[in-house]
Parts: C-alpha cells; sequence; structure tokens
C-alpha cells in the first residue's frame, strides 16, 4: 500500500460526510446505503467512525457530477475515469466525486427499486410475466396513466406483487420540491415543456417544474432516470426510442453499429440520421459501493496499491463478496492503528537484550563442531501459530526458521504443516541475544550471519564471530538496525534498514560501492517499513505485521498473504 | 450467399473520448496519472515515453517492456480511478 506523502491523515477518528446530491441511476435510498456500507468497510478495521451530516460541513462531502464539475479535475463521459477523492485536509480536501456519466449500479445490471404498489419497495424481477407476456423492462401495459410498473417477483400472474418504477410522473429528487412529481407541461423561460429537459443547465442533469410555471413559482426537481434511460452520449437519462433509423437502416434493439468498441447503443428519437441523439444501453454499470470504498480510502490518505487485488488497486473490477484486502487494511491500520476490531492474538513481550554489554569485535568460541547441537522444545504448547508477528524469518538447511522474542521455530520447507519447535535460541546459539532482527545463511560458505541493533555475529556450525558493530561492514549511522536480508546470487547479499538498502559482498564483508539506494527504486510496491526481508523459495518476502508482501525476481508484487497462514500454514 | 456492407464508424456526438491514436491515448494517460511530466520539462520525449511505460507497467503489474503493447493499451482503456498514481 501507499499513503499520500507526508501520510496526509485525519487529525480525529470520528468524521463526517454529507451526501450533497444524488444520481438519477439509482434510488436515493440505495446510494445512501452504498456509501454507508463502503464508510463501514474502513470503520470495521479502525478506531474510525463515520456520521452523517444532512447540512453543513462535513470532513468528506459527496458528490455525483460530469465532466467539469466544478475542482478543475474534468471527468470524461462513460467509461475511462469513474470517481476521484481527496486526500485529507480541509476544503475540498478528504471530499469524493463520483462521474455521474457512468451507469451506476450494484455491479451487476440495473436496479430498479420499486415505489408505492404491495412489493414494500422490492427491486423489480426481469423478466416477469403479466398476463402470459413476458417483460425485461418496466412497462405501464394495463395503467390508463402511463406510470411505468413491473412485478418483483416472476409472475405477476399468479403472486399479484407489484410497485411503480422511478418515473418523473412519479417522483423527483434533489431540486427544491420535497420530491413532488413534475407537472407537465410546465412553463420555463416562456417556453412550455412536455417532458424532462437539460435546458438552463450546463451539468446535463434533466429536470422538471413541479407546478405549472417555474418562471412563475421556481419549484423544480431532477427526473429519476427510468429503466429504459441511455447513459452518456448527448441524451443522458432519455429512453432509448424503438424503432430508430440509424444510416437509413430500422433498429428496433440496441445496437454496435457504427462503432469500433462493441459497445450498445441506441437513438432517443425515431431517426439518428436527422436528430443525431443516442445514447449507450444499459450494461453491468459500476458498483457505487466498491467505487465509494476505493474513494474513501483517498479520503481517509490511501493513496493506490499496486496490488491487483487490493481494494486500492486504480483499476475497477467488480468483486461478488468483497472482502477487505490485507494490503488496504495494513494501509489504513498503519495510519490510524487497528481499532476495537478482532483482538491481536497473543504476542509475547520482547525479551531485553542480554547481550548489549559485551565488546564489540571479539571472538567468542573457535569450535571444532560442525554444527550446533540439535536442540529439544523448551515447551511445546508454546504454539507459532499464536505469535502474530516473528522477528525475522530465513531459511536455513531448507528449512524456514522464525524467530520470536529469544525462541525460534522450524518449519519444513518440503513438509507443509509440519512446524518445530519452540527452541531457545541461546541453546542452539549461544552467543545471541534474544532479539534477533535478521538472519541469512550464505550460499557458498553455509555461514549463517545474525544481526540484532547494530551488531552482527557469524556462525560457522558452533563457531562464532562477533558480536561485531554493522560499521565494520560500511553501514553507517543511518541504519539503527538491519530489518531484513536477500541472498542475491554468489556471496552477494542486500541488507535492508529503513527505506534503503546495501549490497553486502560476503567474502570481503563489506557492502559494496555506490549503496545505499533506496528501496522504492527497485522494490516498488512492498512497504517500505517491512520489519524483515527473506529470500523463500526464489522470491522475495516483505513482512509487515502479520502480512507479507511476496515479489519475484522481476520486481512485480504477485502476492499479498498472512504469514502465519500462507508461510506457516498455521490451520 | 448475404454479402455482408462494410461496417460503417462514424463519431459520435458529444462523446468525449473519441477517435484519438494509440500513441495520443498513451500519452494523455502517462500524463494525466503521473507517469511523465508536461511538455517542456522532458528532455526526449521517447526516452521519457519508454521510462514511463515500465513505469507504469511496473506499477500496474504489467509486464515490464516498456512498449505500448496490447495488454497496456488493454489498461489504458480500462475504467478506473481518476487520482494519479505518481506525484500529487
Amino acid at each position: 500500500f501507499l499513503t499520500f506523502e507526508g501520510d496526509l491523515k485525519w487529525d480525529h477518528n470520528d468524521l463526517t460526510y454529507r451526501v450533497l446530491n444524488y444520481s438519477p441511476d439509482l434510488d436515493a435510498s440505495v446510494i445512501d446505503d452504498a456509501f454507508a456500507r463502503a464508510f463501514k468497510v474502513w470503520s470495521d478495521v479502525t478506531p474510525l467512525t463515520f456520521s452523517r451530516l444532512q447540512s453543513g460541513e462535513a470532513d468528506i462531502m459527496i458528490q455525483f457530477g460530469t465532466q467539469e464539475h466544478g475542482d478543475g479535475y474534468p471527468f470524461d463521459g462513460k467509461d475511462g475515469l469513474l470517481a476521484h477523492a481527496f486526500p485529507p485536509g480541509k476544503g475540498v480536501q478528504g471530499d469524493a466525486h463520483f462521474d455521474d456519466d457512468e451507469f451506476w449500479t450494484l455491479g451487476t445490471g440495473i436496479v430498479v427499486k420499486t415505489s408505492y404498489g404491495n412489493a414494500n419497495g422490492a427491486a423489480c424481477h426481469f423478466p416477469f410475466t403479466f398476463e402470459g407476456q413476458s417483460y425485461s423492462t418496466c412497462i405501464s401495459e394495463g395503467r390508463s396513466d402511463g406510470l411505468p410498473w413491473c412485478a418483483t417477483t416472476p409472475n405477476y400472474d399468479t403472486d399479484k406483487v407489484y410497485g411503480f418504477c422511478p418515473s418523473e410522473l412519479l417522483y423527483t429528487y434533489d431540486g427544491n420540491s420535497d420530491g413532488a412529481k413534475c407537472v407537465f407541461p410546465f412553463i420555463f423561460d416562456g417556453k412550455s415543456y412536455d417532458a424532462c429537459t437539460t435546458d438552463g443547465r450546463s451539468d446535463g442533469y434533466r429536470w422538471c417544474g413541479t407546478t405549472a410555471s417555474f418562471d412563475q413559482d421556481k419549484k423544480y426537481g431532477f427526473c429519476p432516470n427510468r429503466d429504459t434511460a441511455v447513459i452518456g452520449g448527448n441524451s443522458q437519462g432519455d429512453p432509448c426510442v424503438f424503432p430508430f433509423t440509424f444510416l437509413s437502416q430500422t433498429y428496433s434493439a440496441c445496437t454496435s453499429e457504427g462503432r469500433q468498441d462493441g459497445k450498445l447503443w441506441c437513438a432517443t428519437t425515431s431517426n439518428y440520421d436527422t436528430d443525431h441523439k443516442w445514447g449507450f444501453c444499459p450494461d453491468q454499470g459500476y458498483s457505487l459501493f466498491l467505487v465509494a470504498a476505493h474513494e474513501f480510502g483517498h479520503s481517509l490518505g490511501l493513496d493506490h496499491s499496486s496490488v491487483r487485488e487490493a481494494l486500492m488497486y486504480p483499476m475497477y473490477s467488480y468483486i461478488k463478496d468483497f472482502h477487505l484486502h490485507p494490503d488496504d487494511v495494513s494501509g489504513i491500520q498503519f495510519l490510524y492503528g487497528r481499532g476495537s476490531g478482532p483482538a491481536p492474538t497473543t504476542q509475547a513481550p520482547d525479551i531485553p537484550d542480554q547481550a548489549t554489554t559485551q565488546a564489540e569485535d571479539t571472538t567468542t568460541t573457535e569450535g571444532d563442531s560442525p554444527l550446533p547441537t540439535e536442540p529439544s522444545p523448551v515447551d511445546p504448547s508454546s504454539d507459532a501459530c499464536k505469535m502474530n508477528s516473528f522477528d525475522a524469518i530465513t531459511e536455513i538447511n531448507g528449512e524456514l526458521h522464525f524467530f520470536k522474542s529469544g525462541n525460534y521455530w522450524k518449519s519444513s520447507v518440503s513438509r507443509k504443516g509440519a512446524i518445530q519447535g519452540p527452541f531457545r535460541i541461546s541453546a542452539t546459539w549461544p552467543a545471541l541475544p534474544a532479539l534477533i532482527d535478521t538472519a541469512f545463511q550464505d550460499v557458498l560458505t553455509k555461514k549463517l550471519f545474525f544481526f540484532s541493533g547494530r551488531r552482527f555475529w557469524v556462525y560457522t556450525g558452533s563457531s562464532v564471530v562477533g558480536p561485531r558493530g554493522i560499521e565494520k561492514l560500511g553501514i553507517g549511522k543511518e541504519a539503527e538496525r538491519i530489518s531484513g536480508a536477500l541472498q542475491r546470487g554468489r556471496g552477494k547479499v542486500l541488507l535492508f534498514s529503513g527505506e534503503k538498502y546495501w549490497r553486502l559482498d560476503v567474502k570481503v564483508q563489506k557492502v559494496d560501492k555506490g549503496y545505499p539506494r533506496l528501496t522504492d527504486d527497485t522494490f516498488a510496491g512492498v512497504p517500505l517499513n517491512a520489519h524483515d526481508v527473506f529470500l523463500y523459495q526464489g522470491k522475495y518476502h516483505f513482512c509487515m505485521d502479520r502480512f507479507y508482501w511476496r515479489m519475484t525476481p522481476r520486481y512485480q508484487v504477485e502476492q499479498v498473504g498472512y504469514v502465519k497462514y500462507d508461510i506457516l500454514n498455521c490451520p | 450467399p448475404l454479402h455482408s456492407k462494410p461496417q460503417a464508424v462514424i463519431t459520435f456526438p458529444g462523446e468525449l473520448v473519441s477517435n484519438r491514436t494509440d500513441l495520443q491515448l498513451a500519452e494523455s494517460y502517462l500524463l494525466r496519472f503521473g507517469y511523465t511530466e508536461s511538455e517542456g520539462k522532458t528532455r526526449s520525449r521517447h526516452v521519457s515515453m519508454g521510462k514511463a511505460l515500465r513505469r507504469m507497467q511496473k506499477q500496474l503489474g504489467l509486464e515490464e517492456t516498456g512498449e505500448l503493447d496490447a495488454s497496456t493499451l488493454d489498461a489504458m482503456r480500462a475504467p478506473r480511478c481518476g487520482v494519479p498514481d505518481v506525484g500529487r
């Protein structure tokens, strides 16, 4: 994940939001619900709370708009840009804007919520049967008032459950008429109108008078889109007119003729050739909930992630059963902490470093024994799967070693799920302190390097050299500790600290010239504050908290997951 | 057999994203989302395009070819958030 420059975040946790207007695509209640669910995505994993304001200035002001909508960052018509949001702060900062040239749905096509009737506001069921005929749109058949309606079950003839579809003949939204229906004809600027119009507006929203004369009463409202309304084009919100003529051919359904991109469109008058009025036919649309959850991530301080499965990845994709990705969770918790969500599992306190008073650069043991004695577990009930995170992880002699607070566990790379330990670090490598920041095994010599704070030890079998200061390696005081190591071919190892890394020549035990370098320049997309970095099965692993980012040797983050479940194979 | 008539492609009025070339699309995408700087700040248009494409491909998890290949163009045409990927 990434945060905005300077880690912009709110200085309070009780955030407010306000919905300034609505889209004609969805019922207001559906929009309100989508936004509320989108905020809940973030409040579930942080201490943040979100309260809705009906008036005044809220932290996060939400609005729908088209093209240039007042902030200097215009939208671009249907598809392309869907929405944008500003990082936390005053004024426009924190606000979220949604492109109303998109077709807003819940991700799987039109949502036609009914009003009145006897269906309690249920959504239309398409297709439905009425008097033996099947319908896939709202209809006015069977009524003399022209109001569109639908059945909310598959068969009206048997169930008799129905509701009225969105229509300007039933209600308006926003404006100043409290949802009153349109009055046709109405007078605007001395002209009579028999239908909703975009005249007098530059934003393309369709409106109507809710009394007979707008000029006199100034009462108006916006027209909800009918289910047959087109999206974008130059007739946003108008219904398709079938049949229509296009290049002298007659069409009775939406067509992709005349286009290279295969998108379906229709004319909104009976003759495109003479009137040139058109729009796109409704498609699956974009999930307002998913897009809003992404934008609110920006409103809270998250920048785009390079993890394709993360919510904060910049491209839209529809996900049926949405769950916040670990990358998003660690991003938002980096900014705001964990909140009162699921309590972290028991984590043993770090044992104070007993070796800090030892003299540096001393050879403590030079023995003959080729291998340390195989340790016996100290407390089999102490479970690696109960650890929230590990101080260091590395592969030694084909087994992954997980170090934590004076103990370590081993996991066979080939036998998944078999975890041995814990073993006392001091029993196997007596010279080492309890806290190990990083360890690695040199590929060529099989020597083991351990780092703790600014000191390191080198074990060859049971022989040890150290502790020595890392300045002996050529690493300056900017590194308080070595947080990770990646073996790079024969005799070279990358050592990470903070946002930098050095390349160590293991044979001469000096870092190469030209280092340190910025981690982000080479390893973009991984957390820069990773507390552990290690090589496992040829891939780079960057750990933060419970999570790891797996990067290919071509520097592409290919997976983010849980250390516990994916690497330790805990149940 | 029926002879299919050649498909006519027209420019629809009011459509903002019209018939831009792939190169024009790429240039505006890279600029809009922060992978390139506006003209005048760049030293070599060709060099900066290749570098910017690599950067974009890396950011979006595409194969890093530095070329305007099909998958890169598809990514540029995909629906997305308007917040830049790089910079402010």
